[in-house]
């Protein structure tokens, strides 16, 4: 897999590494000759060009990629030309980043495969996280229904999962136990987590057990509030 | 709970707005007074002040909250000062906006509880969905365990559950599946998702299904690769 990485904010720069790390073939395209110098030992290829003359990445070939992403930040007329630019040249996927909710409506409109918003993506999850402060991390399978790591309820502290009998209870499915567990000297004061992958019904619940829950947010929401 | 969201960019804004859509009490700050007036129908309170201004802070009561969230992007020493004064004025989590990787260090010495990139994050995130086509979404459990959501491999369409055994040939446990199905007439082409959160042995999985399973990103990477 080809990616061309426009762009080489913080953004750009990081998923450029992280492709190249995970042994994809990365071009990495800036018009800030410093940025393209910084990128140059981390992928394929960094090149200077104008991502808004056709011509320039023509040369380059930086069109002849299977996913460029576009990430010119707060220019956004040279955002909008290069992601129309690279669809024009034949580019299968572009994935445009937007810097507001307006322009992640226009980037769609004129040819952007995707748009990501990274600040609307991540302050939704902290909201999320915030608001239930149990709540470690989640992932939305589907409208309403999640993936849900929390802090064990103290209600379940020293109890066994046969005796909580979460699924019939609570209408959830524990997937997973995530434990923290000492490790070294004590005097160093070091953790591990480790994870319980098969949880069994007559392992007991730590006060400071991560559960890995499914289920609908309201079953979820109910366990919760119950405290 | 009562949060201050200090700074109104694009991410301040987003945090704002779903911790109030949320239930929360939240007093919104910017010294921009155009974004202030923009805030204050979504927010419990919006106020405009100079963060940097100790006094101004206490006087507005803004460190009267149980949590800040500070996201003043551009002027780092401003966003490093609003977040040393908060934790001096008593707030007990302040969660201050990074913008590298030097700057989360740096805010994390200085004493905020929390540092939030999120460039960084979503770049990640993105990455690795990239770098393995068939995930459609993944949440870390921990290291090198995940909840991966994947389109369906070739080789199990028109399967059911139970013929293809993956826990056992696999190693990885099938949590829930997502169907798109046809809604409405058809010449309208609309389609809408529905889960099924408890797969049953003779469910048989179509070629649109996406499957949300757990187990080690290993495991995970075998039954990708096979196809
Ligand atoms: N026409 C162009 N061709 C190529 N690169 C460009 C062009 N215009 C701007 N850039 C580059 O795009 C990069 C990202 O832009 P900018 O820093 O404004 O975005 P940003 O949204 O702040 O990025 P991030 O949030 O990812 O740090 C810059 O490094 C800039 O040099
Ligand atoms: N001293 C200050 N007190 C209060 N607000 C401030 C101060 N300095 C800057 N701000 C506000 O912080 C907000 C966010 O800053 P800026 O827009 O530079 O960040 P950003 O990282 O681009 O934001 P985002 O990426 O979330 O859109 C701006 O609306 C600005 O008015």
């Amino acid at each position: 897999m080809k990616y061309a990485v426009i762009g080489l904010g913080k953004f750009g720069t990081t998923l450029a590494k992280a492709l190249a790390r995970g042994g994809a073939e990365v071009v990495a395209v800036d018009n800030n000759l410093d940025l393209v110098d910084e990128a140059k030992d981390e992928v394929t290829l960094a090149v200077k060009l104008d991502a808004t003359d056709e011509k320039e990445l023509l040369a380059q070939g930086i069109h002849k990629v299977d996913v460029a992403i576009v990430s010119i930040g707060e220019n956004f007329e040279a955002n909008q030309l290069a992601t129309v630019i690279l669809k024009k040249l034949g580019v299968k996927k572009v994935i445009t980043r937007a810097t507001s909710t307006v322009r992640s409506k226009i980037l769609a409109l004129i040819g952007a495969d995707e748009v990501i918003s990274p600040e609307e993506e991540t302050a939704m999850r902290l909201a999320q996280r915030l608001l239930v402060p149990n709540i470690v991390d989640y992932l939305e399978l589907s409208e309403g229904y999640s993936v849900v790591e929390l802090k064990a309820p103290e209600k379940f502290h020293g109890k066994t999962i046969k005796e909580l009998d979460i699924r019939n209870k609570y209408d959830i499915n524990l997937i997973a136990i995530k434990r923290i567990l000492p490790v070294g000297k004590p005097s160093e004061g070091k953790t591990k987590i480790v994870l319980n992958a098969v949880p069994r019904p007559n392992d007991v619940i730590e006060p400071s057990d991560i559960l890995i829950v499914v289920g609908d947010d309201k079953s979820i929401e109910e366990l919760l509030r119950e405290e």
